[in-house]
């Protein structure tokens, strides 16, 4: 059985992808078997690892013409495999009005496939619509990238309140997994204010690894590599490889 | 009649409402009468301002419960007023299902008040869905934040394929009035790629003002201030003063 982890944050912009992609790719490196799950239909997390969005993809398994497995491909990365998604994926928003049971369809999509890996990690777009629902009705856990500015703590409480919305509804095992915060640049007020309240807060679920600001970070995707890939001695490779570790050594 | 512009991109954390309280509160100390409407229910630009979005707010106004004017309020800023949001805004992407010309609720809004405008600006959330269709509906121009690093021109063709559409079926009029460069490091040859190849699509329609990466206009908000009101003399005033001005001459 699969741990399966949602990560997401309705503001933009904060790393939710990056991490999707590193984090499952060092999970990888530290040899677990990983599946990340584009649930995004900008398909950044299929771009960002070099893949194509060829039919069937996640749209095609939300709406049940195609199985999981037959969408699953793997990637030249050590333990990784990928779901993609492309724009089409929109369209789960329409086919879902009206529908029985709409949250529950990626679940049910990925019990068929979940034995086969050690974590399936779910990249979220930037909203709290109905792909975002339906990654919380899978998941085992929330992952929060939290970028250290002051927009992306304002929305926190609503993405808590989804939250406790999904645990009393949908899905009692939810649990806020960690936060982590990300672009963190300790030379800055700003970042060690949103650490300070994001510690308030959450408490001991912020993890201890920040990840950096980073420029390789940003120009690894255009490669199609993860950062583990593209530059082994950057500071964003060491930050999420000890960012990976940590997520092991909280689930232990 | 006010220039109406929608501040547009489905990628998130481009710098669309950092854009949207900046270039109109420049335009304002520039003399011009501005109005700046929180279209994303996360109601960023509301917070960075320092305003509350006490009803009646834009959720009220698209539902037609109040009209514009009663839920415009001033700003200490010169020359500017807000039309708020909050959270509460979601709720139009369910009221507007099977709902007639739901695309045309905020231009008809706005018509009711645009003649006490020289500019009207509307922050979108980052998506392509209803409330940022309705900008683009009531629009005369977008104007796109794009953020120098390769995602955000990942989904350009996207927002260019939106923009066609509204064109054909809603709103005639709207032009793609510009692009600007958004946390730019001309130190990087990832920032000099990304524009280059923005120019490459949209030529001269690249603004030749960049705004740089600069923390003051991250920390601004977190103040609720305009980044002319918190430090006149950094790098991210002198740029959104500059792109004003570029603004209007474009216009001329
Ligand atoms: N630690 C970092 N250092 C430098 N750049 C980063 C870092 N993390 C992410 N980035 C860059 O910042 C931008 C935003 O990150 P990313 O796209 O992962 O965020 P996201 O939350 O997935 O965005 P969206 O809300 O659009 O899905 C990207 O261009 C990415 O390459
Ligand atoms: N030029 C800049 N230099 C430094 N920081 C910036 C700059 N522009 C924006 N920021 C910061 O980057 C983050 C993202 O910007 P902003 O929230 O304006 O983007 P957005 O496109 O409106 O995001 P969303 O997609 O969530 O609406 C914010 O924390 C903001 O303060
Ligand atoms: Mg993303
Ligand atoms: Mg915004």
């Amino acid at each position: 059985m699969a741990t399966v982890v949602s990560l997401a944050n309705q503001k933009g912009g904060v790393g939710k992808t990056t991490t999707a992609i590193n984090l499952s790719s060092a999970l990888g490196v530290l040899e677990k078997r990983v599946l990340l799950v584009d649930c995004d239909p900008q398909g950044n997390a299929t771009r960002g690892l070099g893949c194509r969005a060829d039919a069937p993809h996640l749209y095609h398994v939300m709406v049940g013409e195609a199985k999981a497995a037959d969408a699953i491909r793997p990637t030249k990365f050590p333990g990784l495999s990928v779901l993609p998604s492309d724009r089409e994926l929109v369209g789960v928003e329409v086919e879902f009005v009206g529908r029985e049971d709409w949250e529950k369809q990626l679940r049910w999509a990925l019990r068929e496939i979940d034995d086969q890996y050690d974590f399936i990690f779910l990249d979220c777009p930037p909203s709290l619509g109905h792909l975002t629902v339906n990654t919380l009705a899978a998941a085992d856990m929330i992952l929060v990238p939290l970028q250290s500015e002051y927009y992306a703590l304002e929305g926190i409480s609503e993405l808590v309140a989804t939250v406790r919305r999904v645990q009393s509804h949908l899905n009692p095992q939810l649990e806020i997994g960690g936060i982590l915060l990300t672009m963190y640049d300790d030379r800055t007020n700003l970042s060690q204010d949103v650490a300070a309240e994001a510690r308030r807060f959450f408490e001991g679920k912020v993890f201890k690894n920040k990840v950096p600001r980073n420029i390789r970070l940003a120009e690894a995707p255009s490669h199609g590599l993860p950062i583990l890939q593209y530059d082994i001695k950057s500071r964003g490779a060491i930050a999420y490889l000890a960012v990976a570790r940590e997520f092991l050594k909280r689930l232990a």
